[in-house]
């Protein structure tokens, strides 16, 4: 299994709408996908339609009571399942603070019921607090959604420098796929600059032992539209609300960029 | 002193930029500013050209060494002055969460050492972690920037919610002066939709005595435009870097709105 933690301190970015439609693309192109809500937000649950309200057992469960990921999945399509957040998990990040492997609980929670699936994606809260770390501990890969803005530039590094420091302390197999610009306007001044900053970070890696050695920048680029914000508020991915929209042609796009990448066997 | 929040969960939705351009057009206005950087990702001191690396005290020294706040304040222009933040100001977080008094930690180092302005702008981080708590327990009105998409409507209520504990239990005269619509798109389908809904959520209140009985939706929108986005990588605010642009007319128009709320004396 594949796990992809969408990684990214800033916020608004886009991991939230890259879990949700990188999901139900890989799930349409017959893999068993599972995504996990890790923001109390939740607003990966309310994009499908899971009011906190309604869920009895989720996130905020598996971190504090040691209930099994497995246990808490819910289906919300064919090969599509979800383990659900609710803003109880607002108080999850003070409760672990006190654990013993506060870092590692949600891996310690997926391996003591194994899940059998082809992807696993987790929604990350803005920040780099202890949901974000533990998101970090379980994947195997780290996607980071990027706006092409100044802003979303300054925090790469504190981001790198993160995922270096849990691939040394906890999860030796972290390494970052890559690099998604979302929400992506063809901007003269900014996207062309920043495109070529991210590509030049890169490149430097190459070779070295960094996480990011073989990180590239996805060939899509997801654009600015605006019916992929509109989606959430029908509980609907892109591929439901708005099949011949830009958004959804772009996600298609970026899950055949990932299936690529994957290696035989 | 006038001590505003700009206060939303949600990551992305605008509270950096609106921080830096009202601080920056009432500051034009001859009132006396002050700007306080509450995240850690330290996005506020990078739009004004204060990079982390060159700063010595910060809000990092304010909350966990006792420094007043007073003494880290930076001058960036006339009647404009930052306490700036460094990634260190994560540590900040869980060095609160064992202290006495965690909550109003930021508010006795003010008091310690008054500082005369007419205007303080608090820029919070996202999340609801004891960074944003402390500047919620230090201010004295609290706007909510918000963009018009449905995912960050879903977070209102919780946001709502914690204004009222934090008045409840910390701080009697915290008040919701308004929610202000950011990176605002006249697209028919979200825009209409959420404004109303946002209307309506405040009509109902009036009379009540909720923190957001007199809040209103302010006139002001500040609509998408990409000069806003491009102005901190030149370490302006909107208007040195794009004085004509509509980022600049809508920020000077809040600042108006925002004068005319003053009481006399
Ligand atoms: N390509 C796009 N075009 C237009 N709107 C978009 C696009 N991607 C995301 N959005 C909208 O922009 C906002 C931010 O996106 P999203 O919530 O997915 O980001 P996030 O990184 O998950 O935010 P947070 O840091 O708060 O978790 C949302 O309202 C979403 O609907
Ligand atoms: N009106 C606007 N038009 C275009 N871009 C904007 C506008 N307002 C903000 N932006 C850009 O959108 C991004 C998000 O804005 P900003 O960083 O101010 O939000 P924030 O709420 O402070 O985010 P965070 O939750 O990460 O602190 C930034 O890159 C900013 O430059
Ligand atoms: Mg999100
Ligand atoms: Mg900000």
């Amino acid at each position: 299994m594949r796990t992809i933690a969408l990684f990214n301190q800033k916020g608004g970015v886009g991991k939230t709408t890259t879990t949700v439609n990188l999901g139900a693309a890989l799930a349409a192109a017959h893999r068993r996908v599972i995504l996990i809500d890790m923001d109390p937000q939740a607003n990966l649950s309310f994009h499908l339609g899971l009011e906190p309200k309604n869920i009895t057992t989720s996130t905020y469960q598996v971190l504090t009571q040691d209930v099994p990921l497995k246990k808490v999945l819910l289906r919300v399509d064919r090969h599509l399942y979800v383990a659900p957040a609710t803003t109880d998990l607002a108080g999850a990040e003070v409760e672990l603070v006190n654990m013993e492997h506060r870092e590692t609980k949600l891996k310690s929670m997926v391996e003591i019921d194994p899940i059998r699936a082809d992807y696993c994606l987790i929604d990350c809260p803005p920040g780099l607090g202890l949901l974000s770390l533990n998101a970090l501990c379980l994947c195997t890969e780290v996607i980071i959604p990027l706006q092409a803005h100044f802003l979303a530039l300054q925090g790469m590094a504190k981001l790198m420098e993160t995922c270096a420091t849990v691939r040394e302390n906890f999860n030796p197999i972290l390494s970052i796929s890559g690099v998604l610009f979302c929400q992506y306007e063809a901007t003269p001044r900014l996207s062309g600059e920043i495109t070529q900053e991210v590509k030049a970070f890169l490149e430097q890696a190459r070779g070295s032992d960094h996480p990011w050695s073989h990180a590239q920048v996805f060939q899509t680029q997801i654009r600015r539209n605006i019916k992929l914000a509109e989606a959430p508020s029908f509980n609907q991915s892109i591929f439901k609300y708005a099949p011949n929209s830009a958004g959804a042609a772009d996600y298609a796009g970026l899950a055949q960029e990932i299936i690529r990448m994957e290696v035989p066997g």
